[in-house]
């Protein structure tokens, strides 16, 4: 009766592998990354086939900053200043971000920003 | 996120997690769940990192970004990183950059450096424990040999605390949700004791990566945060993750 009431605390599950069912969405597909080739080109591929759900996750991003901000400075600020924070980054991330941001279409600013929104988030 | 390193009766190692991510970042009524996790979701992919022709080691990521959580480097270790929330956090380490103080590394940064150039549990360990960090973290470190396998709680500056298996004292595995291992999770999210319950239930003669993904799939553990659940065995570097959902009802964290 307990998995009914905050927290939702279930006795624990057995035989849930191999994954199936509601608790389960998809299985992840794999991609090669290749460290010889130049970081420029490294995640081409990937970035060509993850286009549009990378786009929407930015999107999402972008929507909350204006929620938070609504006159909009803050994603001002992040295109503004965070592409100058892409070439301070350790090699070879800096030129892979740009690499990344030139192939989806994005602003740089905004690729940064995904790229470091864990020490963001921890905020 | 509720990351466990194990360890079984004959010595294997095995690594779990579940990522968690997302929180107060917008909450979607109508489906009831978290806007930014859904949309994380199809972003969800494994990697096989190459030099030379041959595997270097191997992560479950998002793509476009270019740091690693979850990663093994096949035959030596496996780690993951679960978040640390602290009043000294990744602002004061970004403003510091920003200012031109930059002896820091960024997490996800440092995860990928550390599966890239270090060759022993050992040696990531040093590396982790040493490095300064823009954000606090906690990383969590399996190895290839009985009794490898910590938890090390970081503020950016230094080590607070390194929790390690210890199988004379019965410790068989390492579990890290999100608060510091001695004290108290927060009692509004405490996944740590269903999480240690299972494991308990689940017991060390029966652990295997098909018993831990059990324990990670049961609520509170599971919860609308977990984007993705990662099975790693450093024993051939195995690794496998799926992307989950959680029915109602369930916990939004």
């Amino acid at each position: 009766s307990t998995q009914f009431i905050p927290p939702y605390t279930e006795e624990c599950r057995t035989e849930m592998y191999p994954p199936a069912g509601p608790t389960f969405r998809s299985a992840v597909s794999w991609y090669t990354v290749d460290l010889d080739s130049p970081p420029s080109d490294r995640w081409t591929a990937l970035i060509t086939d993850k286009k549009n759900d990378l786009l929407v996750v930015i999107k999402a991003i972008r929507d909350f900053a204006n929620a938070l901000v609504p006159s909009g400075r803050l994603v001002e600020l992040v295109d503004i200043s965070l592409p100058l924070m892409v070439e301070t980054l350790p090699k070879p991330y800096g030129e892979e971000i740009k690499a990344i941001a030139a192939v989806a279409g994005l602003p740089l600013g905004e690729v940064v920003l995904y790229n470091i929104f864990y020490e963001v988030f921890t905020v | 996120c509720t990351s466990v390193v194990a360890e079984d009766d004959e010595g294997n190692l095995f690594h779990a997690r579940n990522l968690d991510f997302g929180i107060f970042m917008g909450w979607d009524v109508k489906n009831k769940s978290w806007i930014i996790s859904e949309k994380l979701k199809p972003l969800v992919i494994n990697l096989n990192f190459k030099r030379n022709n041959q595997t270097l080691f191997k992560s479950t990521n998002f793509a476009g970004y270019v740091g690693l959580l979850t990663g093994v480097k096949p035959n030596l270790f496996t780690l993951t990183m679960n978040e640390r929330f602290n009043l000294d956090g990744g602002f004061v380490g970004i403003l510091e950059w920003i200012f031109g103080k930059r002896d820091g590394m960024w997490m996800g940064f440092l995860m990928r450096s550390v599966l890239e150039n270090a060759n022993s549990y050992k040696e990531a360990q040093t590396l982790l424990v040493q490095t300064k960090l823009l954000a606090p973290a906690y990383f969590i470190l399996g190895g290839n040999q009985t009794g490898q396998g910590c938890i090390i709680t970081r503020s950016r500056l230094h080590s607070i605390d390194v929790l390690e298996l210890d199988l004379k004292l019965g410790r068989w595995y390492v579990l890290e949700t999100n608060y510091d291992h001695w004290n108290e999770p927060l009692f509004l999210d405490d996944r740590r004791t269903s999480a240690m319950k299972c494991m308990n239930q689940t017991t060390q003669t029966n652990i295997t990566p098909k018993t831990m993904y059990d324990v990670l799939s049961t609520k509170p553990v599971l919860n609308k945060l977990t984007v993705y659940t990662t099975l790693m065995q450093v024993s051939g570097g195995k690794l496998e993750s799926f992307i989950r959902d959680c029915p109602n009802p369930c916990m939004p964290w």
